[in-house]
């Protein structure tokens, strides 16, 4: 069991590291409060901001956690998949530059699964394959659906 | 969907595919409940997870008289890769919830019981609350989680 | 007792209603669950988008439910005023319209008041008599503020 | 503020006015540590409800050697109406955070407990936690309270 964990963990932990650095261009890593026991301890995550020390995530900003939550969710996506993620506003808290960077990841990483992102941002809309619009007539949801493929062809 | 919260008593289908999709519009239009209609197809138990007090308050109450009797979401997945065990390239899964609260599942058209559709869904990693659903507004919170509960959440995935 | 709470309460209905407007175009309310002995029950906010039937506000969208909050924060503060009000990234969830409709709101109330907002919208800072810029130099924040009087001037 | 969170060893200082005044900039730059700042000269009990497990985590730790020794927050508010019961137009709060922890309080100079400090604010409804300071994340779940709770929320007020 301890194998199966530390394996999970180690892989984790490395594609952890690759996508918050894709986004933000800081180094960020987890951590086993007991190397020799893991289950006697947690998983510690701390994450060092370009120009920045490094801190425990509970101590950063609301959008630095924004993105080190979906990088660590992206992580474990890498290493057991899934056939279909739905993140909803995860881009709420992230200024132009994160969001963009954010999607950017988000779009590569579609190549190989299907990401559904609800979004208000236009960083994130431009970079979709598909996007849905959603809204409302008479008190009513409707939808309409574009392929960017089929506009851009 | 049909009947489903703000989707009418038309049907609505939304195709999803590979790839990366966008989900945008006004607040209040209806794009949160369509991650809320995915979670009550796999389902969902908890109907205070879908911003209702009971899973009858879930049916379309559009003013007007034109309140649905039932609600009527339905999932569609690739299975080519046979991850669910089922003998098809495709699988459909529907819920539908009546005024009472009380749900009727199927499993490609055939009805099954909530144990068995979770079970099956469960063998390809598929469940309502896994990790591949994250909320409006709990991102943040995501980062905020103990270490043990990271590490309990990394477990959970092996 | 019972008198000095059901007048406060009034008051905030009041104000709470007419904000919720302003911002929405919508209608919503307070309510009594228990309308004899207030004390034995709770108060409940139920609001009505335009074109949609009354709701809890338990049931509403999220951003549906950040303007609520806010109206009801407001006519709080409109019965009973503080000094000053530091909101943090309170529109993160609002679509452009809504960020506008509360920019504008908040831009009238705090002609009588002193309101701090931090924001990522540019529907907020337009709005504002003041700018206080934020940034990172050498991994140390530094401000920068903009009176937006003395700009035009 | 001087060696608080991310402001560093050089004095900082945000004059606020009347009116709406917008805070911006970049992720991680400094906003939200602001109205920290606030909570801290107001008497903030909870280390964590200004992101640190200790209160020494808010001495700034810049890289470099630039460290501080101390954290010093300082809040002047306009009192011409004499709602705090103190003799002047202006009343400054200020407190300095050792890297012990221990807490040092000043009004308009003077050192005062905190118990004096907060009961002293407290005389014209302002707290660390009153509701006119509303922390990033928390808008939406304000909305999400029991009847109950916000039944509470306005007594309190009266
Ligand atoms: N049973 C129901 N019948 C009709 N409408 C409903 C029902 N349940 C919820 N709604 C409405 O659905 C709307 C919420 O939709 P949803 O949460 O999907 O919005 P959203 O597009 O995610 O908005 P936001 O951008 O603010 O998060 C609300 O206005 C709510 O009143
Ligand atoms: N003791 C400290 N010393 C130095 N830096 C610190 C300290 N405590 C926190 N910080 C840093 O302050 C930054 C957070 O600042 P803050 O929360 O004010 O950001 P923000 O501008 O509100 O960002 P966002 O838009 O993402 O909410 C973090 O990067 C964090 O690492
Ligand atoms: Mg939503
Ligand atoms: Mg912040």
């Amino acid at each position: 069991k301890r194998e199966v964990f530390l394996k999970a963990y180690r892989a984790i932990k490395e594609k952890f590291a690759e996508y918050f650095h894709r986004i933000t261009g800081g180094k960020a890593w987890l951590q086993l409060e007991n190397e020799e026991d893991p289950f006697s301890g947690g998983v510690d995550l701390i994450a060092q901001f370009p120009g920045k020390s490094p801190r425990l995530i509970s101590g950063a900003s609301g959008g630095e956690k924004s993105v080190a939550a979906v990088a660590f969710l992206l992580a474990m996506q890498s290493m057991s998949p899934l056939p279909f993620y739905i993140f909803d506003e995860i881009d709420a808290h992230l200024d132009a530059r994160n969001a963009e960077r954010l999607a950017e990841l988000l779009r590569e990483l579609s190549k190989d699964s299907q990401f559904i992102v609800i979004t208000l941002k236009d960083a994130m809309i431009a970079r979709a394959d598909r996007v849905v619009g959603v809204y409302l007539r008479n008190g009513v949801s409707n939808v309409v659906t574009l392929s960017i493929g089929e506009v851009v062809a | 969907m049909r009947g489903f919260k703000s989707f009418g008593n038309q049907k609505v289908s939304i195709l999803l595919g590979r790839g990366l999709t966008a989900i945008t519009g006004p607040n209040g239009s209806g794009k949160s409940n369509i991650a809320d209609a995915v979670k009550l197809a796999l389902g969902e138990l908890s109907a205070k997870s879908l911003r209702a007090s009971r899973f009858s308050e879930i049916i379309f109450d559009g003013g007007g008289g034109r309140r649905a009797q039932r609600a009527w979401v339905s999932v569609q997945l690739d299975n080519s890769d046979r991850k669910i065990p089922v003998d098809a390239d495709t699988v459909t899964v529907s819920r539908e919830v009546d005024v009472s609260g009380e749900s009727v599942y199927r499993l490609n058209g055939k009805r099954i019981s909530r144990t068995a559709l979770v079970d099956t869904l469960a063998m390809a990693g598929i469940s309502p609350d896994g990790y591949n659903i994250v909320m409006q507004g709990t991102v943040m919170r995501l980062a905020e989680v103990s270490s043990e509960e990271r590490r309990k959440i990394i477990e959970k995935l092996v």
